[in-house]
């Protein structure tokens, strides 16, 4: 790091983590069907276990959440050299009888953000913004109040956001992501950096989004910085992994978001590595055809 | 059908501006209350998963698998010769026009729950010597929102498309063409930062839950039962059968998205491992 004068050994490795979801809710022993929150269980079936069961409908206990981060730490923590950790970090609302509020998304948030900068930071040093792992982490649409809706920035959440990831997202950084809670963090300095997409700006499910045509869509906005970021990346020679919660598919994407950030993507391929995200919690691939986004802008 | 009435009736009407507006409203409201609903009746549960992952199969894998049948017609000479010229296309030509989106398992136990570790290629950093530019960053943060600020202020409530009916040349969010003499990069053509391999673990949660369930019959304690019984375990690795990848450039991925479609023991076990080995089904 010629900024630190500090040498840091690199493996290779890096870790991708994606939708905890923890609920502090979550009780062992409760009925499955009540989201496992309350009541007896019928049957063995609807028996909430203590780290959950797969495919059953609810949220991740608060213990999944910590043994997750207990076994990354004695199996994984020293052998990676940064993480790219894309979102949702709070239950789903999906319980009539106890609401969420946007307290609890921020507050476990918060605990979640403390619990990964322990997890990763250097314990060595003074300065908490020091990491043996980077931590990268990106906006999920759980991860704002009311669901799925997040404006352009500066407001209420961009700051506390900003509060809560202030080790993460470098200082000097900060009053551009109060516009667009996205950032880029350079995970080996000067040779490559993580960007951290705001995808929710993108994403059709916000009611704030209609299209990346206007300049008074955040999408349009966030386009602007993500072309100016990577145009300064590729005159620096840095390389870059894209990341970011809502996959950039156009089944999320608002249909000019979508084929506008494929064409970034396509046009930035001498720089670009790849793209993570999250959200959709089954794990696979997507090709994006940036040939075809050109053909349908033009013809649009 | 009876939205879309709506909408034609409203057209014609003396206030088609507010009638839009209510329209636009309608819709708003339905789909965001349909949205919600949906929401609160599933919350995390998995539902028609698996018709998703079918169409992924239907719309993008078939896709590239047509091209790639397209291209090996082309080349074994089955097609009419005059437009040889025009279709034949190499591999990588073929594979630029893409990238790869990658969607990732979730800790939470949609299906089990699960993490990723990317492996990279360092080979050569060392010998990667580029010099760093002048301008620090600070300063390019603050040009940058210096160019944000203008481009906001400078005609706010123009619309690009809506009032000029084709495109401006100031719509900043479409990127210049690559300039030719810039190479392809790590997701293209094996160099320094390519990713090389993954290993997807898993925790098996059925498994775990019987083996925590065992040892307090056993007489252990809560804690030291959960330490004993709780761990994650490789699910599966890039470089593993029956569809081992040599490499995670983006030609491998598009060779892998062919193969699935025509290869319905390959498309099983990559529905399995996009379940995350729960077994799951719709």
């Amino acid at each position: 790091d010629s900024q630190t004068g500090k040498e840091k050994k690199l493996h290779g490795r890096f870790l991708h983590i994606t939708d905890i979801h923890p609920d502090s809710h979550y009780r062992e022993g409760s009925s499955i069907d009540k989201q496992c929150h309350r009541d007896k269980p019928e049957d063995k079936k609807d028996r909430a276990p203590r780290f959950g069961r797969a495919c059953a409908g609810c949220d991740g206990s608060v213990d999944l959440m910590d043994y997750t981060l207990k076994w990354i730490k004695e199996n994984v923590r020293d052998e990676i050299d940064f993480v790219i950790w894309t979102g949702d970090n709070v239950r789903h609302d999906n319980d009539r009888q106890i609401p969420r509020t946007e307290f609890e998304i921020l507050d476990m948030n918060e605990v979640l953000a403390q619990k990964m900068h322990s997890l990763f930071c250097d314990h060595e040093s003074n300065n908490p913004r020091d990491f043996d792992a980077m931590v990268v982490p990106s906006l999920g649409n759980n991860d704002v109040f009311p669901h799925n809706l997040f404006a352009m920035g500066p407001t209420l959440q961009t700051r506390e956001y900003y509060r809560i990831w202030n080790t993460f997202v470098p200082q000097e950084q900060q009053r551009i992501f109060d516009r667009s809670a996205s950032f880029v963090t350079e995970v080996i300095p000067g040779k490559l950096a993580v960007i951290s997409i705001n995808t929710l700006f993108l994403f059709k499910s916000n009611p704030l989004v209609d299209n990346c045509d206007s300049k008074k869509q955040p999408g349009y906005q966030l386009l602007v910085w993500l072309g100016n970021i990577l145009q300064e990346m590729r005159e620096r020679g840095i390389k870059v992994w894209l990341s970011g919660h809502v996959p950039a598919i156009p089944k999320n994407y608002a249909d000019s978001c979508y084929d506008k950030f494929t064409l970034w993507t396509y046009e930035y391929r001498d720089i670009i590595i790849g793209s993570l995200y999250g959200h959709m919690n089954m794990d696979h691939f997507i090709p994006a055809d940036g040939k075809k986004s050109w053909k349908i802008i033009n013809e649009r | 059908e009876q939205l879309n009435g709506a909408s034609l009736y409203k057209s014609y009407s003396d206030n088609e501006a507010d009638a839009e507006v209510a329209d636009d409203d309608d819709d708003f409201f339905l789909d965001h209350a349909m949205c919600a609903s949906e929401t609160h009746l599933l919350g995390a549960k998995p539902v028609q998963k698996e018709s998703y992952m079918n169409s992924v199969k239907n719309v993008f894998y078939q896709k590239i698998f047509d091209k790639f049948e397209d291209q090996e017609a082309y080349q074994t000479g089955k097609r009419k010769r005059k437009n040889l010229r025009k279709k034949r296309k190499s591999m990588e030509k073929l594979c630029e026009r893409y990238s790869i989106v990658q969607i990732a398992g979730s800790v939470i136990p949609t299906f089990n729950p699960g993490f990723r570790i990317w492996e990279y290629n360092l080979t050569g950093i060392d010998n990667d010597d580029q010099l760093l530019r002048a301008q620090s960053w600070d300063k390019f943060y603050q040009n940058l929102e210096r160019i944000m600020d203008n481009d906001v202020r400078i005609d706010e409530d123009y619309s690009i498309v809506e009032i000029t009916g084709k495109r401006s040349k100031n719509d900043k969010t479409l990127p210049a063409k690559k300039p030719k003499n810039l190479p392809l990069g790590p997701a293209h053509v094996a160099q320094l930062f390519s990713p090389t391999k993954f290993i997807q673990y898993f925790a098996d949660l059925s498994e775990i839950d019987k083996q925590y369930k065992d040892l307090l019959k056993q007489g252990k304690n809560a804690s030291e039962a959960a330490d004993f019984a709780f761990k994650y375990k490789v699910e599966y690795t890039s470089q593993d059968e029956p569809y081992a990848l040599g490499g995670l450039l983006v030609k491998d991925y598009i060779s892998l998205a062919s193969k699935l479609v025509s290869d319905k023991k390959l498309w099983k076990k990559f529905l399995e491992r996009a379940f995350i080995s729960s077994g799951y089904k719709d």
